[in-house]
């Protein structure tokens, strides 16, 4: 497994972008600061600016400088080593409480950076696995992991979400790019009720945005 | 249902492997 941080900052970028370019966000921050404890006392806006070509950017700049504070206000230090050998729920539950980090990001930091079962799915991922009927179309995308993880044996994971991954943006890529599949959405800091009303005012746009991409699928194959 | 989902798993999971 790689290094916990390195694929936090990643999940982030990845989540409606192919590996290659998630790459290039990363790389560029890293040139930026000399670690990262520097990366997380770069202002927003500033590292906005280093990535201002990928989508997002500003949000997923907010997520990853508000996810790295909230990792240093616990450690007093940035890294997610303490907990590459604890039991599932504990990690789940740590990284639960970290702002900015949605179920995709979690699920790869699991994964990928701590070596633990996990089964993360990008927007292209998410979009493929619906349109293949392999989860519940109306699933949220904890539910859509969750159900995953039962399925795949943690020994098969890696190989799974590399397949997935590989054919998912073949198929689902130009639709991704488009905006046309359901969005894997930032995470707030305040949980309460803005949260609420943002998801009920969201959940009608994604349902629009997922039969687009069915029906789209659909035209594809026919 | 979750079954059906469950089935199509193994089956995009096989299929995927020996593409």
């Amino acid at each position: 497994a790689g290094d916990p941080i390195t694929q936090l900052i990643l999940s982030i970028f990845s989540r409606n972008l192919p590996e290659n370019r998630a790459r290039e966000g990363l790389l560029r921050l890293q040139a930026a600061a000399v670690d990262f404890n520097d990366l997380r006392v770069i202002p927003v806006g500033e590292m906005t600016e280093f990535v201002r070509d990928l989508p997002d950017a500003r949000t997923k700049c907010e997520d990853l400088s508000r996810a790295l504070n909230r990792i240093f206000a616990r450690e007093h230090a940035v890294t997610l080593e303490q907990l590459r050998d604890r039991p599932r729920r504990e990690v789940d539950a740590y990284l639960n409480a970290l702002d900015g980090l949605e179920a995709y990001s979690r699920a790869r930091i699991r994964l990928l950076g701590l070596g633990q079962h996990g089964i993360p799915l990008d927007e292209a991922m998410w979009a493929y696995a619906a349109a293949r009927g392999i989860v519940d179309d109306s699933a949220s995308l904890d539910g859509a992991l969750a159900f995953l993880e039962r399925q795949i044996d943690p020994a098969e994971a890696l190989e799974f979400v590399s397949l997935l991954k590989r054919q998912a943006w073949a198929e689902f890529g130009p639709a991704v790019r488009r905006g046309e599949v359901r969005r894997i959405r930032s995470v707030p800091p305040d949980r309460t009720t803005r949260n609420m009303l943002q998801q009920v005012a969201s959940a009608a746009a994604e349902a629009r945005a997922a039969e687009l991409t069915i029906s789209r699928h659909r035209e594809e194959e026919a | 249902g979750a079954a059906r989902c469950a089935r199509r798993v193994k089956q995009l999971f096989r299929q995927m492997r020996s593409a």
